[in-house]
């Protein structure tokens, strides 16, 4: 159930 | 110059453990505040922070910011040669290609060298803000453990939710569904088993719980774990290194589209 979203949806790249 | 020494250096044996199924290759940096690393798994859906600050190294010098590359495999085959009472020094030269491993006995009467080759690693740093969290829990981390790994017998996603009854961790699968529901409880003898829900609004995610499973390697590091959880970020599970720093891991939910 539900669509794995990535880590990089999330945080930017510092 | 590189040269740290951890007395207790089974903690950086249980570290390896901890992130090496994660994570095949990841760059440690060094610097003034401690040795630390950042790195995705290999499909970005999960994100370790490790954090192992400088005073808590019983001699730590780093004269300048080093990034070394390392192959985790290959660091954990090193440390399993230390024994788990032996003293760790981690040794490297600036601009040098190879970092050396020296493992003490307690009673000096042995000591070894491994080194190892580095590697150039073109890996992403996320900056990751501070955040205010709907709903933290502080469990024991065996108990933690015990839940993913008993919810991945029946099936592969979990959902967490925080009410004010309490954590619910719940899945399902072919064979049927399972709910497993813990509730607040610091009336215990020893404050590491003490089950502590601060919970500022309800939230309820899904997540996979094969990744669950993978943190939970960090177990034998802490009585304790914390996950911390809004509805609108990664899941942050967090065990303490003794007193000198974390790991925590960031695990992307899974939303309804």
């Amino acid at each position: 159930p539900g669509v794995q979203k990535s880590i990089k949806d999330f945080y930017r790249s510092a | 110059m590189l040269e740290l020494r951890l007395v207790q250096g089974s903690l950086l044996k249980k570290v390896l453990e901890s992130i090496k199924d994660l994570v095949n290759d990841a760059n440690f940096d060094c610097s003034s505040t401690g040795f630390s690393l950042q790195a995705m798994d290999s499909s970005h859906v999960a994100l370790v922070s490790l954090l192992l600050r400088s005073e808590g190294f019983e001699h730590y010098r780093c004269d300048r910011n080093l990034s070394m590359g390392m192959n985790l495999g290959n660091m954990s085959k090193m440390l399993k040669c230390a024994g788990n009472d032996d003293i760790i020094t981690i040794k490297a030269d600036d601009g040098g290609d190879t970092v050396t491993f020296m493992f003490e006995s307690p009673t000096q009467d042995k000591i070894a060298d491994f080194e190892m080759k580095l590697m150039d690693i073109d890996s992403e740093h996320l900056g990751i803000p501070d955040a205010e969290y709907h709903s933290i829990v502080r469990m024991p981390s065996s108990e933690f453990q015990r839940i993913c790994k008993d919810l991945s017998t029946i099936g592969d996603t979990v959902v967490i939710s925080v009410t004010k009854e309490g954590v619910k961790f719940s899945t399902a699968g072919d064979i049927g569904t399972a709910n497993i529901v813990l509730r607040q409880n610091t009336t215990v003898d020893k404050p590491e088993d003490a089950i502590v829900i601060e919970m500022n609004e309800p939230v309820s995610l899904s997540f996979a719980l094969r990744y669950m499973n993978s943190f939970t390697k960090a177990t034998p590091l802490s009585d304790t774990v914390t996950i911390s959880l809004s509805s609108e970020l990664p899941v942050v599970v967090e065990y303490k290194v003794a007193e000198m720093g974390y790991i925590r891991y960031y695990l992307a939910p899974k939303i309804e589209e």
